[in-house]
């Protein structure tokens, strides 16, 4: 997973 | 999304209402650090940058939006409408020397080297340190009211189920992210020795929570 992933966390 | 993520969202909510109805419903924002929720309204605002440039869900959109507005009114509250009440002299932390290494860290160590990239890294590395002023404001009066510690309590309750919701995602997506792990394990750290406090005094005590 990329990092971009972590987007979607608060 | 997975319980711990979600429960853990809701915490960090719950802690932000507390706070912010404290202060309301008391006007009087004594023993509250001014400056942690500067530092915090700075952490929304430098993360949630991304809400102009991707959408990820109608939830995480609302929470954003919630967070934010909430972390300003609570500043407007301490810094101007109840000004009188703000402790200036106990809420002594200089922030500069937390400011100035996670700026820098943020600069060193990020996933890329992008504006928006920093910006996120430097929010979530802020938001590790952030509560410091607080505990020092604590430490240094020596007490804090009942209200005040509940609102601390659900803030590092969130910390901790994130990190929960990150063994979680490790075990079940494969997922890991370096910066935010760290940064979540150091913050989760800071509230060890406040949650001691807080289920030998304020829990089995009353009223307010006075340091040994």
């Amino acid at each position: 997973l990329s990092p971009k992933d972590v987007k979607d966390e608060l | 999304m997975n319980i711990f993520r979600l429960l853990g969202d809701m915490c960090h909510l719950v802690a932000i209402i507390i706070l912010f109805l404290k202060i309301w419903r008391s006007k009087s924002c004594a023993g509250i650090s001014g400056k942690s929720q500067v530092l915090f309204a700075l952490v929304f605002t430098t993360r949630y940058l991304d809400l102009f440039t991707s959408f990820i869900s109608v939830y995480n959109t609302v929470m954003k939006v919630v967070f934010l507005v909430l972390a300003y009114a609570t500043v407007y509250l301490i810094y101007l409408r109840f000004r009188s009440t703000y402790n200036s002299e106990s809420d002594s932390f200089r922030v500069e020397f937390l400011l100035v290494p996670v700026a820098g860290l943020s600069f060193l160590e990020n996933y890329a080297f992008a504006p928006l990239e920093i910006l996120w890294t430097f929010s979530i590395y802020l938001e590790s340190v952030a509560i410091l002023p607080q505990l020092f404001m604590i430490t240094k009066t020596g007490e804090a009211e009942s209200i005040t510690t509940h609102y601390l309590f659900f803030l590092g309750l969130y910390r901790a189920l994130y990190l929960a919701n990150w063994v979680w995602r490790y075990h079940t997506e494969g997922f890991f992210d370096q910066i935010a792990v760290v940064s979540g394990v150091v913050q989760t750290i800071f509230y060890c020795d406040f949650f001691y406090l807080y289920f030998t005094k304020v829990l089995r005590g009353s009223g307010k929570m006075t340091l040994p």
